[in-house]
């Protein structure tokens, strides 16, 4: 019989989860991942699919206070890139909320609420 | 924790035992699906050093194996830094280089685009991480405690992180027209804030941004940290109403009143002024707190098309 050595743990193999109270890790982990130096710079041959969030005013903290609203009550002034048609180019800002929350479950994060600003959107986070 | 999501740009900041760099990959998938990106103009991952870092998940376990987990993502066209003193309080980063990074073979449909140069206005990022905060900094962000047989807290975590945010004025730390906030505290302590500044009608493009905070109030890890990329006026008084940096530095630090800090400070060069970066980064002097701080350490990097500024402050 061939004997088969056990795989070595991979450094991306997850531990159980530590379930104590014990102390909160304060010092965060910051990710910024940039595709273009400004908006302007973006290629603007991309669909624009308008807001994603624009149309997800979800009240989700049971308390009927919004989880999402707009900076100063409008997403129609927003000044980012302009695509080829001559419209603002969205880029990032035309994924759903869905999915950045797909994401986020691999993060273990949750959205608590989202901003919805003339030139990003805000998502507050959980953990 | 936050997620930031501007037309070109993801900020994912995350505490606690979160899996930051595993949402990476799936970052690049999703910016490829959605908007046909298929190349990273620059990337960067920092972190203060962590006061748990047993309590660790995946690549999070050790900084060696988070720089391993970003080459392999960038193939190798990053550098990884320790900056400051490493018996306490480094902090790491890894920053891809000047060259956009092609992530995987475009399609034939779709060829690969590589950005052009920055010529944009600056990109300025500020970061105040705050640690060892004063029983009275840590205060506020404590549920505060109820007489016996009162009934339980009723304010929504929303409510609570709105009441904490006007009575410590963050809510007022930029010009209220200009700003919405959106506040969190937790049960029983915390606090997170973001901030979407500058969608006034009398701003300029390119003159809004975020800043962000986030509270760990507990006594023995207490930690506090600012984060904001709305431009800043040079001067104090400005008519734009907007406070200059070290009169925004020394506000945050007057609400958390920690007695250690680090400050990090990065400032977009661009190609044909290298040199804008050098009043930002000359406003954070060792009299920047009036005497009540001293500097431990102020640490310069330049790099191609970013100036970083590093200083860590002690409470006298």
């Amino acid at each position: 019989a061939q004997t088969i050595a056990p795989t070595p743990p991979s450094p991306l193999i997850l531990s159980e989860p530590d379930t104590s109270p014990g102390p909160f890790e304060g010092p965060e982990k910051l990710l910024e991942v940039w595709f273009a130096p400004t908006p302007d710079a973006l290629v603007g041959d991309h669909v624009d699919h308008g807001s994603p969030l624009s149309s997800h005013h979800a009240t989700a903290n049971g308390n009927g206070v919004s989880n999402c609203h707009s900076a100063n009550g409008s997403s129609a002034r927003r000044r980012a890139g302009v695509s080829s048609n001559g419209q603002p180019f969205q880029g990032l800002r035309t994924v759903p909320r869905a999915v950045w929350e797909e994401m986020l479950d691999i993060v273990k994060c949750k959205v608590l609420s989202v901003i919805e600003g003339d030139d990003l959107d805000s998502y507050l986070l959980s953990e | 924790s936050s997620l930031f999501v501007a037309p070109h740009v993801v900020i994912l900041k995350t505490c606690g035992t979160t899996l930051n760099l595993l949402g990476l990959n799936r970052i690049l998938e999703i910016a490829r699906e959605y908007c046909g990106f298929s190349s990273v103009y620059r990337c960067f991952y920092s972190r203060k050093s962590f006061f748990f870092p047993e309590r660790q998940q995946g690549p999070h376990r050790d900084w060696t194996e988070e720089v391993k987990f970003l080459d392999n993502v960038f193939g190798n066209a990053g550098s990884a830094y320790t900056v400051g003193p490493i018996n306490r309080d480094n902090w790491l980063l890894y920053i891809t280089g000047a060259n956009p990074v092609a992530l995987v073979p475009a399609g034939p449909e779709r060829p690969l685009a590589l950005p052009p140069p920055c010529t944009g206005p600056p990109d300025q990022t500020l970061e105040i991480l705050m640690s060892h905060l004063t029983p009275a900094g840590a205060a506020p962000f404590f549920l505060p405690e109820l007489p016996a047989g009162s009934p339980p807290e009723s304010r929504s975590g929303h409510e609570l992180g709105t009441d904490i945010s006007a009575q410590l004025g963050i809510d007022t730390l930029f010009p209220k027209s200009e700003t919405t906030l959106d506040s969190f505290g937790f049960e029983p302590c915390g606090y997170s804030a973001n901030a979407v500044v500058g969608s006034g009608l009398n701003c300029n493009k390119g003159d809004g941004g975020y800043f962000t905070i986030h509270v760990t109030p507990e006594d023995g890890w207490s930690y506090a940290s600012f984060e904001c990329n709305v431009p800043l006026p040079l001067r104090a008084n400005d008519p734009s109403g907007r406070p200059d940096m070290p009169s925004l530095i020394r506000r945050v630090v007057d609400i958390f009143q920690p007695n250690r800090l680090t400050i990090t400070l990065f400032v977009s060069t661009g190609e044909d002024s290298p040199a804008a970066a050098a009043p930002a980064t000359k406003v954070i002097g060792a009299d920047l707190f009036d005497g009540a701080f001293t500097r431990k350490d102020r640490i310069i990097y330049e790099f191609e098309g970013y100036d970083l500024l590093f200083a860590c402050f002690e409470r006298r």
